[in-house]
């Protein structure tokens, strides 16, 4: 109920930005403003409209593959991960839309507060399988091509190894220096 | 193995291979991406090369890969699936393509977008006489839409196609410096082929945007022909290799079945057929803007997978205590954690999207149009919230590596170019939003009028009759 509620908190946000927009909008053209002219002073707010829909169509999708039919296909395992993600990633968007979100719905402090602890918690629990979760995004080194995301975690063997590989590397003295750096040295500014 | 990430994977609660096969879709869609990925990386020159070349040699290598990975894919399709698609093209102009070339694919306008719309947009005949040669390859092609003056507003483009009766020809023609084509992946030097996006006039009278085939390049000697003006635009911040270009049109003729038909079609004698639903222009977007989502979430993917093996392998503390791994502290955590999240939303939001997309076009291919105000509202939404989170996540992940993610061979400053230039290709995030706006506003006309609404957007109906938000729980 609670992660229908989140999703329902950014679909209230952009129901009423909409109807905010549109009253917005018709009041201008009532005021004699072209169409066009309208669209434009009225652009900030069906920009916002426009994200929280997006916002919000992510989010219900997201929260009808782990609550929907599909979940009885999927080992306990992998749903209580799933829900973990859900549940980061809903407390996580509610609250970067929270100044959008307290526009039409009224939170007290505290039910903020326990959205913090949620969030604190939730990623508690998704730091356990963190490393499992993205191994199972399944890209392997040659597609990451990076020496800190490798498989096998060797960081620093990789780090230095590219450094070797550095075409400056080739000779022990570069040209720059007998070009420019020696005379410069012994130029005595 | 770094006894850290051991340590990781022995304490995870759940079946990772159960995991990737739900991420994929299937077990079989995963077995497959993981041979894909095994063939087209077999025999590669290692990435980091590229860092050090020069930008002609950076191109030259991305042709060469481009092409190399074609061949390896259209064999893979010939052995798996004759004819099939779920390999060749679907996967080298999305995922595994875009993976592989760190610069960038030059072809990748080609596949996405220039086969898609000769077959989408062209008639049974024009597909027959250029589609099946671009699909074989036999001719390369781009889709030139955005121009120097104008981006995603497209009522705004000035490339004109004047319809001449004497000659049964359109006369092309960018008549301002604002006009020439600017962007186009592949139009420098790679493609000879373009669907130009210009303002169809028969008679003076403007009929609106149309798309026309023009031949850029010679077929033989691949010189520009006359009357063309084209090259490469130069460095952006990221994919070297892609080989944007700029295309310049002089009076150009070419014969009036040169026009994409399918919808809308100007006959010999001049007369206009308009096209049953103007949105119809706009499907072959609709298409590369899913195709974008599912590009970006990957992108993200990419990231992040480096930026939590790096936090669990990397430690940090106080002097004078043991040093804890950085994925224990909670800012570090809040930087990255966020975002693996965010990868398996989009993933799925993506995958809605995509097979709203397939519904629609059979629908379409019936004559049933009226999802396509929708489906162009939630792929013009998806796709500026995927590209604008996926490049500023990215960017976090690079700072989550702290000075290590500053280095090329980290490939965050690459992954992050791929990524943040989908903010501004294929419509601008705000000009999309702005679009999508407009789309709500008519809707909430029909919440007013009582309306049905469309499916996606049925909640404004039903969450509008609320006098209050309900109590919170």
């Amino acid at each position: 109920g609670s992660w229908q509620q989140l999703v329902e908190a950014l679909q209230y946000a952009a129901t009423n930005k909409t109807r905010l927009a549109h009253q917005h909008y018709t009041t201008r053209l009532g005021a004699g403003r072209t169409q066009p002219q309208a669209l434009n002073e009225t652009g900030i707010e069906l920009t916002q409209a426009a994200e929280l829909h997006g916002r919000a169509f992510v989010t219900y999708t997201f929260l009808q593959e782990v609550t929907g039919k599909a979940a009885a296909k999927r080992s306990a395992n992998l749903n209580r991960v799933l829900e973990q993600l859900l549940e980061l990633y809903l407390v996580h968007t509610v609250q970067r839309h929270m100044a959008d979100i307290l526009r039409f719905v009224p939170l007290s402090e505290q039910q903020i507060d326990d959205l913090q602890t949620r969030l604190e918690l939730v990623l508690k629990q998704v730091r356990l399988n963190a490393v499992a979760i993205v191994d199972g995004f399944d890209l392997e080194d040659r597609e990451l091509s990076s020496v800190l995301g490798s498989y096998d975690g060797n960081v620093y063997e990789r780090i230095l190894a590219s450094a070797k590989k550095s075409p400056m590397n080739k000779r022990p003295v570069p040209v720059a220096f007998e070009r420019y750096l020696k005379p410069f040295m012994r130029a005595k500014l | 193995v770094n006894p850290d990430l051991v340590k990781e994977r022995q304490n995870a609660t759940f079946d990772v291979d159960e995991f990737a096969s739900w991420f994929y879709g299937d077990t079989a869609l995963m077995g497959m991406k993981r041979l894909i990925t095994e063939e087209l990386y077999r025999g590669l020159d290692d990435p980091l090369d590229l860092e050090y070349m020069s930008y002609e040699d950076v191109y030259t290598a991305g042709v060469k890969q481009a092409v190399e990975s074609t061949v390896r894919m259209r064999n893979m399709q010939e052995k798996i699936n004759p004819g099939g698609t779920e390999i060749y093209p679907t996967l080298l102009s999305g995922l595994v393509g875009n993976a592989m070339m760190p610069a960038g694919n030059p072809m990748a306008v080609h596949l996405l977008m220039f086969t898609k719309a000769l077959k989408g947009q062209g008639t049974s005949e024009q597909y027959e006489r250029w589609g099946k040669r671009a699909d074989n390859f036999e001719i390369i092609g781009t889709y030139a839409q955005t121009e120097l003056g104008h981006g995603t507003y497209l009522r705004g483009l000035q490339t004109r196609a004047d319809y001449d009766r004497r000659t049964d020809e359109f006369v092309l023609h960018t008549p301002h410096i604002s006009a020439y084509k600017w962007w186009p992946g592949g139009l420098g030097h790679t493609v000879n082929y373009c669907i130009v996006v210009a303002q169809l006039y028969i008679d003076g009278e403007s009929k609106g945007i149309h798309l026309f085939l023009v031949q850029v390049r010679d077929e033989e000697t691949h010189r520009p022909l006359p009357g063309i003006d084209i090259g490469d635009i130069g460095k952006k911040i990221g994919m070297p290799g892609v080989n944007n270009g700029y295309l310049g049109l002089n009076k150009v003729r070419i014969p009036r079945i040169q026009m994409l038909m399918r919808n809308a079609q100007v006959l010999e004698d001049g007369s206009y057929v308009k096209s049953p639903v103007s949105q119809l222009n706009y499907f072959p977007m609709v298409y590369v803007r899913a195709a974008v989502a599912f590009g970006n979430t990957f992108f993200l993917a990419q990231a992040v997978t480096i930026a939590t093996r790096y936090s669990a392998v990397r430690r940090q503390s106080p002097i004078n205590e043991p040093e804890p791994q950085v994925l224990d502290h909670i800012t570090q955590q809040m930087k990255v954690l966020p975002e693996i999240a965010s990868v398996v939303a989009y993933r799925l939001a993506a995958g809605q999207v995509w097979s709203l997309y397939h519904r629609t076009a059979k629908d379409v291919n019936a004559g049933d149009y009226s999802r396509l105000p929708e489906l162009h509202a939630l792929s013009c939404t998806l796709k500026a919230a995927c590209s604008y989170d996926s490049t500023y996540a990215i960017e976090r992940m690079r700072q989550s590596c702290g000075g290590h993610g500053y280095l090329a061979a980290a490939n965050l400053g690459n992954i992050f170019g791929l990524a943040s230039a989908a903010c501004t290709y294929e419509g601008e995030n705000s000009v999309l939003y702005l679009q999508v706006g407009k789309i709500l506003l008519k809707a909430w006309g029909d919440v007013l009028a009582k309306r049905q609404l469309m499916p996606t957007m049925s909640y404004l109906g039903e969450l509008a009759a609320w006098k209050q938000f309900p109590q919170w729980t």
